[in-house]
C-alpha cells in the first residue's frame, strides 16, 4: 500500500 | 467520507458539548483536568495550522474552527470556575507528555518541516492527552456521570477512526502510518477506562430495566 498522510481527516 | 469517520467526528463533537454543558450548569470545574484541556488547545492549534494553506471542504474547515474555539472556551470556563482553595487532583506531570510527543514528532514525520513536525506532534500529544484526566478520575474516586460520559464519547471518537482507517485501506489502498499508530496508542490508553465504564455505566443501566 501507499503511505499517504490523511490530511483530509480531523 | 465513510460512516465510521462521521460517527467518530460526531462523537468528538458531542463529547465537547457534554463537557461545556457539565461545567456551565454545575458552575464547577471539579473533576475536570485543566491540564488535559490545555493540552487539547495545543493539539488543535498545532494540527490545524493547515487552515491557512489547505482547503479540504467546508465541513472540514468548520469542524477545525469549532475544535479550536471550543477547546479555548473550555479552558476559559475551567479557569473561571476553578476554586483555589480546593485540593487539586490534577497532579500529573503533563510536561512529560509534551516532551515525549515532541521527541516522537522529531523521529516520525513525513517531512522535516515545522508544519509537518507540529502535525505529527499534535497526533502523539492527542493520543496521551487524556492521561491527566484519567488520573483525576482515579484520585477523585466517585466521578460525575457527565464526566464519565464525556471521557467515553471522547475515547469513542478515536476508536471509531480505526475501522475508518481499515475501510480506507481497502477502498483507497492507502494508509497513514503516523495517524494509525498514534490512533491505536490512543485507544489503548482508553482501554482500561472503557472497561470500567462498561462495568459501571452499561451494566447499571441494564440493571435498572424492569
Amino acid at each position: 500500500f501507499k503511505v499517504i498522510p490523511f490530511k483530509d481527516e480531523l | 467520507m465513510n460512516i465510521f469517520r462521521i460517527l467518530g467526528d460526531i462523537s468528538h463533537l458531542i463529547s465537547i458539548l457534554i463537557l461545556i454543558h457539565a461545567v456551565s450548569t454545575t458552575k464547577s470545574a471539579q473533576g475536570i483536568s485543566l491540564k488535559t484541556q490545555a493540552a487539547y488547545v495545543v493539539v488543535f492549534v498545532s494540527r490545524y495550522l493547515d487552515l491557512f494553506f489547505r482547503y479540504v471542504s467546508l465541513y472540514n474547515t468548520l469542524m477545525k474552527l469549532f475544535f479550536i474555539v471550543s477547546s479555548i472556551y473550555v479552558v476559559f470556563l475551567l479557569n473561571r470556575y476553578k476554586k483555589n482553595s480546593e485540593k487539586t487532583n490534577d497532579i500529573f506531570p503533563v510536561w512529560y507528555l509534551f516532551g515525549g510527543a515532541f521527541v516522537f514528532a522529531l523521529i516520525f514525520n513525513y517531512e522535516f518541516s515545522i508544519v509537518e513536525i507540529l502535525w505529527s506532534f499534535s497526533l502523539w500529544l492527542e493520543s496521551v492527552a487524556i492521561i491527566p484526566q484519567l488520573v483525576v478520575l482515579q484520585r477523585t474516586g466517585e466521578a460525575q456521570l457527565l464526566t464519565t460520559h464525556y471521557i467515553f464519547a471522547l475515547g469513542l471518537y478515536r476508536a471509531l477512526y480505526i475501522p475508518n482507517w481499515i475501510y480506507r485501506y481497502y477502498t483507497e489502498g492507502r494508509m497513514d502510518k503516523i495517524a494509525v499508530i498514534s490512533g491505536i496508542l490512543q485507544t489503548i490508553v482508553y482501554s482500561d477506562f472503557f472497561y470500567i465504564y462498561y462495568k459501571k455505566v452499561v451494566k447499571n443501566l441494564k440493571f435498572k430495566l424492569p
